[in-house]
């Protein structure tokens, strides 16, 4: 099985928003 | 073609055409015959003491311009009536001599010697003496063979100093003559050095005695139609060419090799995989390009590289671009990757660990792995292992599935 690419999208970005790629 | 590089294109031991260096230069004279009341004696047969004739110093006529012309007239350089007299002549570059000759419109000096300075005229030092009395004038024996040990000494000759011929005479020096390793000059830091000079000086210390010559002390002065020096520019064997400079000034070295520098005595920027050397015959030392994969413009040279690699590479790289690292721009940063399906010399080394699933910017430098969060897997980190589902949190992208 191949897995999903994490889906960037999904993410809660609230806490994180210095991880956050520019999409 | 260029005589730098053989029909194969492989870099070979050259030199500048060997030139007249003073032809078209200012010779400057301590003294000069130049009006009245002066007159001076010379000789119109060189060996018949009876045809002294004697005429007025002329302003214009016995200047020291009349030493470097070569328009065929014997036209002379004249000094006044005296003891002593010299001829300075400016290179304006460091040059190796391979000659230098007088021909003397007055019958040659008792004493003379030939000075250089490889400063410019600050420093002198003795380059050739020539006297019918060595000891008595320059503190010297008189020397026909010069030994190993004092070959980059002045010594003092007895030849070329006789009072005949009484006009024409030639006093000639070759600093490389006799010298005992001459004839492996391009071997020979020692003798390289003792041909090189930026001034040469003449200085005329003395001259046969005026009654032996038949005139009055006050009518006796040198006189010289040619001063030739014969040389080129000192160019390390690293090129073939010595034009003049802009504006017809200093000649320059039109380097070769990959070498750089007044006199190609140094390597081009990014050319120092190995160490400068002057070209010899055998090898012509060709300065290096670093091997910086094109990541780089700039290195530097490290002995003890060269010589921990056996002589062969001590370029280390500075400033690799492009996200590369290492003496040879050859690793990749911290962060990055190289992408295998490009060349080593590709630009395109990217960092791809996925922003979230992976723990930082740093991969494997030879797998690409990166280090992934727990529960993330794939090269770049970019999906939940088996048994994990992906979160809302951008912190632990991935959970264990209930």
């Amino acid at each position: 099985d191949v897995m999903p690419t994490l889906d960037m999208a999904l993410f809660d970005w609230t806490d994180y928003e210095d991880l956050r790629p520019d999409m | 073609h260029d005589p730098c590089y053989n029909a194969n294109q492989h870099p070979q031991f050259c030199l500048p055409d060997l030139s007249e260096l003073a032809s078209g230069r200012l010779v400057e004279a301590s003294s000069t015959c130049s009006g009245p009341p002066g007159r001076f004696c010379a000789f119109q047969d060189s060996a018949n003491p009876g045809s002294k004739f004697c005429q007025g110093c002329q302003e214009h006529t016995h200047r020291s311009e009349h030493l470097t012309d070569s328009d065929g007239d014997t036209t002379c350089w004249w000094s006044k009536p005296t003891a002593n007299a010299t001829l300075t002549l400016a290179l304006g570059r460091r040059m190796e001599i391979l000659y230098v000759a007088l021909r003397f419109c007055s019958p040659r000096p008792e004493s003379l010697a030939i000075y250089k300075s490889m400063d410019y005229g600050r420093s002198w030092m003795p380059f050739q003496f020539f006297s019918s009395r060595c000891w008595r004038r320059y503190h010297l024996p008189p020397t026909t063979t010069i030994v190993k040990s004092m070959e980059h000494e002045a010594v003092c000759i007895e030849a070329q100093t006789a009072l005949k011929p009484l006009t024409g005479g030639l006093v000639a020096f070759m600093p490389l003559a006799g010298r005992p390793s001459a004839q492996r000059f391009e071997y020979s830091p020692i003798l390289q050095d003792w041909v090189t000079a930026t001034d040469l000086r003449v200085s005329f210390d003395r001259m046969h005695s005026a009654r032996i010559l038949g005139m009055r002390r006050k009518e006796a002065s040198y006189g010289v139609a040619e001063l030739q020096v014969g040389g080129r520019c000192k160019c390390n064997g690293h090129a073939s060419r010595c034009p003049a400079g802009k504006d017809g000034g200093v000649p320059q070295c039109d380097c070769q090799h990959n070498t750089a520098g007044p006199e190609c005595d140094t390597c081009k920027t990014f050319y120092w995989d190995r160490p400068w050397q002057r070209a010899t015959p055998k090898d012509a030392h060709e300065c290096v390009a670093c091997n910086c994969h094109r990541h780089s413009h700039r290195c530097r040279f490290s002995m003890e590289l060269f010589e921990l690699s056996g002589r062969q590479s001590g370029g280390i790289c500075l400033n690799c671009r492009h996200h590369t690292a290492g003496r040879h721009c050859q690793y990749c940063s911290p962060g990055f990757k190289r992408d295998f399906s490009h060349p080593i010399t590709s630009h395109r080394v990217s960092c791809q660990c996925h922003p979230i699933g992976a723990t930082g910017a740093f991969c494997n430098q030879t797998t690409g792995q990166c280090q992934c969060k727990n529960g993330v897997t794939g090269l770049t980190c970019n999906r939940c292992a088996q048994g994990f589902q992906q979160s809302r949190s951008a912190h632990i992208p991935c959970i264990r599935k209930l």
